[in-house]
C-alpha cells in the first residue's frame, strides 16, 4: 500500500516547487 | 473507532462540538491508517462527509462552530484524497468539486488556503475533462452568489495578512491557466484573471519578495511569455 499513499502530498510539493508546471510545458 | 463506527456516527446526524470531535478524530484516522481502512470508510463515508459539508454550506447564518466544522471537514477530505483510491473517488464525484468550490471563502483564509491547494492538485492530476468539471463547479458556485467566477480567488490574493493564501491562490491560477491544451483557451483564462483584478495586483505581489510566491509569479510570467511567442 506504500506506493499508493502520499498522492496529494506529492502533487502539492510539485505545485509548490513549480516542478508541476515545468513538466506540463514539456 | 473502526471505519464503520465513523460512518455510523456521521449518519446519526451529530452536530456542533460532537461533530467537531468526530471530524478531528476521523482526520487522524484517515492520516494514520492503511489505504484499506480509508477504502472501507470511503464507500459510504465520503457521501456522508459531503452531506455534512452541504448542510453547513446551506446554513444562512454560520456560527463559529459551523466554520470550525467546515474547516475540519475540508482537512478530512484532504486526508481522504492522499491515496489513489480516495483521489479517484473525489475526481469521479462532481458533487465533491461543486461543494469544494462553494466552500471557497476569502473571509476564512486558512480554510480557503486548503481548498485552493486541493483544487490545484485536482487540476494537474491529468484526468480527462477535469478542467471543464472544475471550471463548471467554480462557475456554478459563483453564480449562486452573483459574482464573477474568478473574483473569490483574486480576493484571496488581495489578503496581504495571509501570505500562504496568496501563494495558494497564485498556484491555483497557474494550475488553471496552464491546463488547457488549446492556446486560445489558455490566453482566455489568463485574460479573465487579469481583468478580474489580477493585473493591478501583480506589482504588489512581486514587491513582497517571498520565495514561494516568487516561484508562482515566475511560472505565471514564463507561461504568459511562452503563449505570446506561440501566438
Amino acid at each position: 500500500e506504500g506506493d499508493e499513499t502520499g498522492v496529494m502530498d506529492n502533487l502539492l510539493e510539485a505545485l509548490q516547487s513549480g516542478a508541476a508546471f515545468r513538466d506540463r510545458r514539456k | 473507532l473502526s471505519s464503520q463506527e465513523y460512518v455510523h456516527e456521521l449518519r446519526s446526524g451529530i452536530s456542533d462540538e460532537k461533530l467537531l470531535n468526530c471530524l478531528e478524530s476521523l482526520r487522524v484516522s484517515l492520516t494514520s491508517n492503511p489505504v484499506s481502512w480509508v477504502n472501507n470508510f470511503g464507500h459510504e463515508g465520503l457521501g456522508l462527509l459531503l452531506d455534512v459539508l452541504e448542510k453547513l454550506l446551506d446554513k444562512k447564518q454560520q456560527e463559529n462552530i459551523d466554520k470550525k466544522n467546515q474547516y475540519k471537514l475540508i482537512q478530512c477530505l484532504k486526508a481522504f484524497m492522499n491515496n489513489k483510491f480516495g483521489l479517484q473517488r473525489i475526481l469521479g464525484d462532481e458533487r465533491s468539486l461543486l461543494l469544494l468550490a462553494r466552500a471557497i471563502d476569502p473571509k476564512q483564509p486558512n480554510m480557503m488556503t486548503e481548498i485552493v491547494k486541493i483544487l490545484s492538485a485536482i487540476c494537474i492530476v491529468g484526468e480527462e475533462n477535469i478542467l471543464d468539471k472544475l471550471l463548471g463547479a467554480i462557475t456554478t458556485a459563483a453564480e449562486r452568489n452573483n459574482r464573477e467566477r474568478f473574483s473569490p480567488i483574486v480576493e484571496g490574493l488581495e489578503n496581504h495578512e495571509a501570505l500562504q493564501l496568496q501563494v495558494a491562490c497564485m498556484q491555483f491560477i497557474n494550475a488553471l491557466v496552464t491546463s488547457p491544451y488549446e492556446l486560445d483557451f489558455r490566453i482566455h483564462l489568463r485574460n479573465e484573471f487579469l481583468r478580474s483584478g489580477l493585473k493591478t495586483m501583480l506589482p504588489d505581489l512581486k514587491e513582497k519578495e517571498n520565495d514561494e510566491l516568487d516561484i508562482q509569479l515566475k511560472v505565471f510570467d514564463e507561461n504568459k511569455e511562452d503563449d505570446l511567442n506561440e501566438l
